[in-house]
């Protein structure tokens, strides 16, 4: 599905 | 990176910024939570773990650093410098109730059960609930410094800017993190009370914050 983590976000 | 999430972490920066310089300047922290801020910066520290091993941009890395920076600082002045000036008999949230269910959350409910991971993803946990004592102690002395509420509505205000945030990148990328989206959810619904009493007490100019 389209979840997975945001690396770049603080 | 977009406008939302520009300007969320600029809120961000703001009120940690805002809170620092007013315990540092009135050289007191009465009215402010010491264990929310301890979980602050368990928030920064179990986050930002990656920030010798991934270089992400110059930005990234600077604000990691801000951010760990004055967590601390802040903690270092309301424990040891004005240690004198905390309310610790106001701030009695018990804080095992939230560190307890958001590690074992933190192990069921991941992306990969790997330490860094893991870690991750309690600090993304632990952030949605992390302003409970402080809220917990404004409902318990029954009143906020207009400044610590300036604190609080841009602490508040940041997370609801990233749902913004994960709204366009969902649009643009076609992808979102669902543990990040649905805490920040939850984080920012803890603000809806708050936000209600700022926007009908504070900026009326009735300076302190006093609740019903």
């Amino acid at each position: 599905c389209h979840r997975r983590k945001v690396k770049d976000e603080l | 990176m977009n406008i939302f999430r520009l300007l969320g972490d600029m809120c961000h920066l703001v009120a940690i910024i805002i809170l620092f310089l007013k315990i540092w300047r009135s050289k007191s922290c009465a009215g402010i939570s010491g264990k929310s801020q301890v979980l602050f910066a368990l928030v920064f520290t179990t986050r930002y773990l990656d920030l010798f091993t991934s270089f992400i941009s110059v930005y990234n890395t600077v604000m990691k650093v801000v951010f760990l920076v004055l967590a601390y600082a802040t903690v270092y002045l309301i424990y040891l410098r004005f240690r004198s000036t905390y309310n610790s008999e106001s701030d009695s949230f018990r804080v095992e109730f939230l560190l307890v269910p958001v590690a074992g959350l933190s192990f069921l409910e991941n992306y990969a059960f790997a330490p860094l991971e893991i870690l991750w993803t309690f600090s993304i946990y632990l952030e949605s609930v992390a302003i409970l004592p402080q809220l917990f102690m404004i409902t318990k002395t029954g009143e906020a410094e207009s400044i610590t509420t300036h604190y609080l509505f841009f602490l508040g205000l940041y997370r609801a800017l990233y749902l913004a945030n994960w709204v366009w990148r969902y649009h643009t990328e076609g992808f979102f993190d669902q543990i990040a989206v649905v805490s920040g959810v939850v984080q920012t619904i803890f603000y809806c009370d708050f936000f209600y009493l700022y926007f009908t007490k504070v900026l009326r100019g009735s300076g302190k914050m006093t609740l019903p």
